[in-house]
């Protein structure tokens, strides 16, 4: 499951939970997709404490949709990702 | 973008860090 709210004018929440499958990402797209189209700088939480697992499609689905906004993504000044997985630790670094 | 890893006992940390813009 996946769910994105703003928690502050210029701040997005999305949180990961349980398995993550393409339905989630259609619904990232459409929640996330206008907040990337305004000007920054903006802040994004990742709160993965729950978070389980993605499946396959939904993998490539957010790769694309991550790609088809490459040069948008820079509106977020400041991304934290919530989570104590240190491999998260060590993708981000 | 400038990211960062937080642990969950540090949920409210990472809010106020990415609302420090």
């Amino acid at each position: 499951m996946l769910r994105v709210r703003e928690i502050g004018a210029d701040v997005v929440e999305v949180t990961l939970s349980g398995v993550v499958d393409r339905a989630d990402i259609a619904g990232l797209e459409q929640a996330l997709g206008p907040k990337l189209e305004r000007e920054g700088p903006m802040g994004l939480i990742v709160r993965a404490e729950d978070w389980a697992d993605i499946t396959a499609d939904a993998l490539a689905a957010e790769a694309r949709f991550e790609l088809s906004k490459l040069a948008r993504w820079s509106v977020f000044a400041r991304m934290a990702v919530v989570s104590d997985l240190q491999a998260i630790g060590a993708i981000l670094a | 973008i400038e990211m960062r890893r937080f642990d969950a006992a540090q949920a409210s940390e990472a809010e106020a860090w990415v609302s420090d813009l």
